[in-house]
């Protein structure tokens, strides 16, 4: 994510990454899925450590082909830092200080902090929504999620498309957060008896995600502008508040 | 139930907060 900043000083070439880059975790997301069909397809479960076993090999093939991208990515990536020089920007340090007196840090900061944190706790109680809350079929623990991969992806690609400011990032970002809002009144008072209207809730859900998630990462790279040498500490201590706050929101949750 | 909280009103919340902070924001 920081290596964006260093491809790019363009605001619109920066969000296009990102969308970029977003798409292509929904279509790492979908691949597990196909990875899963494969295994449960191929192999026969009987037994309950037969279904271990095929839930086995669906965590080595995925951490196989993983690492196999992690290898390309470094073997195939040219150096950043050559490109810097084009763009004549100095390789002077930056203190951490610097970041945390500026006001926009923590704006971004708690705005990335709320996407992530709405997007991460959706997906880990989606599955538990669908089964115990609404009784659907087993088939919508897998069908819901890859409904909102898949309109994710859609959107990311779309945002490919676009001319990028920063008031477009703030009304994008909005018109995300408005439909998460709906999205979330909906969920909180669907009854059993629509149960089937999940699935067009996740067709917003994957809307609302990629808007704000795209957005959100974007506004990190206008806080970096052009100070590349500091874009690590930014994209490293925002996530690692992404992080906390998702195990705590989960914990706070689970506690009730 | 602690899921429809955690998928419905957690998400809303969070979005409306984000809203807000993007409003006061100069890109």
């Amino acid at each position: 994510m920081s290596m964006v900043n260093c491809i790019s000083l363009n605001s619109t070439s920066r969000v296009v990454m990102a969308s970029c880059r977003n798409a292509f975790t929904m279509v790492a997301n979908l691949s597990l899925y196909a990875v899963a069909l494969v295994v449960f397809s191929t192999t026969k479960s009987t037994t309950h450590s037969d279904i271990e076993n095929q839930y086995h090999w669906i965590a080595y093939t995925s951490i196989f082909i993983g690492c196999c991208f992690v290898g390309v990515f470094h073997l195939g990536t040219k150096e950043p830092r050559l490109k810097i020089r084009v763009h004549g920007t100095s390789y002077a340090r930056i203190s951490w200080a610097y970041w945390f007196k500026k006001v926009l840090y923590y704006q971004v900061g708690l705005v990335y902090m709320l996407t992530r944190l709405a997007q991460n706790v959706s997906q880990a109680y989606l599955a538990f929504y669908v089964i115990e809350d609404m009784r659907m079929a087993k088939s919508a623990k897998a069908l819901v999620p890859a409904i909102i991969y898949i309109s994710s992806f859609i959107v990311s690609i779309i945002m490919q498309e676009m001319y990028w400011t920063g008031q477009r990032l703030k009304a994008y970002y909005c018109a995300g957060g408005v439909l998460w809002v709906f999205c979330g009144a909906s969920i909180l008072f669907l009854p059993q008896s629509l149960s089937a209207f999940m699935y067009v809730i996740s067709v917003f859900i994957g809307i609302a995600n990629a808007l704000m998630t795209v957005t959100g990462v974007s506004m990190q790279s206008v806080l970096v502008g052009s100070d590349l040498n500091g874009c690590a500490f930014v994209y490293g201590s925002l996530s690692f508040l992404d992080k906390v706050s998702c195990g705590l929101a989960v914990f706070v949750l689970q506690s009730f | 139930s602690v899921t429809r909280y955690g998928l419905g009103l957690l998400p809303a919340v969070c979005s409306l907060a984000g809203m807000a902070i993007t409003y006061t924001m100069k890109l």
